[in-house]
C-alpha cells in the first residue's frame, strides 16, 4: 500500500 | 477519478455558489459566520501553496484550486462590504459570531507539528490546512446554536458542505481498493470533520424534521 499524501485531492 | 470524488467536489463547489448567490441576491449576511469564512480562506491559502511552486497535477486540479482560493477571499470581502451596506446585519453577525478561533488555530498548529508527511514548510502547512479544515465549520455551527434559528441559506450551505465531506469517505475506500493508496493523515482529519457534520445533522434532524425549530443545545 502506498502512503504518499493525497496531494491530488482538493 | 471515481464518482464519489467528482460528486464530492461538485457538492463543495455548489456550497460556495449557494453562499455567494444568497449573499448577493438577498443583500443579507444573517446567520453566516465571518470567522468560519476567514478560516476557509486560510485553509485554501496554506494548502494550495504548490500552485505557487508550479507543481502541475492536472488541469482540473489547478482550476479548482484557483477557484477555491479566489471564491473564499471573495466571500470574506463580500461579508466585509456588508459592514457599510447593511450595518445592522453586520453588527448582529459580529455579536453571535463569538467562537474563540485561537484554539482552533493553535490546535491545528499542534496537530501539524505532530502529524505530517515530512518536516518541510510546505508539508507542515499542508497538514495544518487539513486539520484546520476539519474544524473550520465550528464557529458557524456555534453561531447557529447561539442564535437558535437557522436561515434556510445557512442550512443549504452546511448540507452541501456536509455532503462533500461524506462523499470523500467512499472515495477513500475506492482509492484504497483500486489504487492501493492510503493517506492516514487526510483520512483521520476527514473522518473527524465528517463526525462534526454528522453531529450537526443529527441534532438538525431531531429538532427540525421532527418539528421543534432549531434551538440547539449548548
Amino acid at each position: 500500500v502506498s502512503k504518499l499524501p493525497f496531494k491530488d485531492e482538493l | 477519478m471515481n464518482p464519489f470524488r467528482i460528486l464530492g467536489d461538485l457538492s463543495h463547489l455548489g456550497s460556495i455558489l449557494i453562499l455567494i448567490y444568497t449573499i448577493r441576491s438577498t443583500n443579507t449576511i444573517e446567520g453566516i459566520s465571518f470567522k468560519t469564512q476567514v478560516l476557509y480562506s486560510l485553509v485554501f491559502l496554506t494548502r494550495y501553496l504548490d500552485l505557487a511552486m508550479f507543481k502541475f497535477i492536472s488541469f482540473y486540479n489547478t482550476i479548482m484550486k484557483v477557484f477555491f482560493i479566489a471564491s473564499s477571499i471573495y466571500i470574506v470581502i463580500l461579508l466585509q462590504k456588508s459592514k457599510k451596506t447593511n450595518p445592522i446585519s453586520y453588527k448582529e453577525m459580529l455579536l453571535t459570531d463569538s467562537f474563540k478561533i485561537q484554539y482552533l488555530l493553535l490546535g491545528s498548529c499542534g496537530m501539524a507539528f505532530f502529524f505530517h508527511h515530512s518536516f518541510t514548510p510546505i508539508a507542515l502547512l499542508w497538514s495544518f490546512s487539513i486539520w484546520l479544515e476539519s474544524v473550520a465549520i465550528l464557529p458557524q455551527l456555534f453561531m447557529l446554536t447561539k442564535s437558535g434559528k437557522a436561515k434556510s441559506i445557512t442550512t443549504h450551505y452546511i448540507f452541501a458542505l456536509g455532503l462533500y465531506r461524506a462523499l470523500y469517505i467512499p472515495n477513500w475506500i475506492w482509492r484504497y481498493m483500486s489504487e492501493s493508496r492510503f493517506d492516514k493523515l487526510a483520512i483521520s482529519a476527514g473522518i473527524i470533520q465528517t463526525l462534526i457534520y454528522s453531529d450537526f445533522f443529527y441534532i438538525y434532524y431531531k429538532k427540525v424534521i421532527k418539528g421543534k425549530g432549531l434551538a440547539l443545545p449548548t
